[in-house]
């Protein structure tokens, strides 16, 4: 199973960490936006293979997470790196999955501009954050996947989903990806 | 060919403003 999600910006979302246990999951794909070194300790021991690609609001990750003791992993030793790539593409059997965070995407979720992002990479799959929405659809032949926000993190976009009070609102999701 | 299978988890609100994981599944075939 390779786990996709992105724009997080907060530390966690209960109802999705008590989903998410160590060995089930062989590969994350971060999109970006990971800005707490207490989720990527969390996301380090999830899964054996942790892939990071950089986001539009990266803070410096390099402060060590402070020891929690009632944590339910191990306290955090690793070195948080900072992600330096735009952009990385894995392969799971026959498929190509590229993935980024999208902010180099002009305009910023354009159908079009990821065809062309995909046809670049020369990716059968393209993952993409950013919008805090979730989509998914295939166009020509290729596969688009946006987890929208793991932590329900509100989108800037003018398209934004508002509530009866005129509050811009966002529903957390992730998703799980299995090839066969 | 390759069958890529998409579980695509999201936290609802129902009426009573309880939050559920509700699951659907999504399919692409190269």
């Amino acid at each position: 199973l390779v786990l996709c999600l992105g724009d997080l910006f907060i530390p966690d979302r209960a109802n999705f960490k008590k989903l998410l246990t160590p060995g089930k999951i062989g590969q994350i794909l971060c999109l970006g936006n990971l800005t707490s070194p207490s989720v990527y300790t969390f996301l380090r021991n999830l899964a054996p293979d942790l892939q990071l690609v950089k986001g539009d609001f990266d803070i410096s990750l390099s402060t060590p997470a402070p020891p929690n003791p009632n944590a339910a992993y191990a306290a955090p030793t690793d070195q948080v790196p900072v992600p330096t790539a735009l952009s990385k593409v894995v392969t799971h059997g026959g498929l190509r999955i590229g993935f980024t965070h999208g902010h180099t995407i002009v305009p910023p979720g354009d159908p079009d501009s990821l065809l062309i992002a995909a046809r670049q990479m020369d990716v059968d799959v393209l993952c993409w954050g950013g919008t805090c929405k979730f989509e998914a659809y295939e166009m020509e032949g290729k596969f688009f996947v946006n987890p929208g926000s793991a932590t329900g993190a509100v989108s800037w976009s003018p398209d934004a989903e508002l509530d009866s009070e005129g509050e811009a609102v966002s529903t957390p999701s992730f998703v799980l990806m299995d090839v066969s | 060919g390759d069958v890529l299978v998409l579980y695509v988890y999201q936290l609802r609100k129902d009426q009573n403003g309880v939050e559920n994981v509700a699951v659907e599944k999504v399919s692409y075939r190269k």
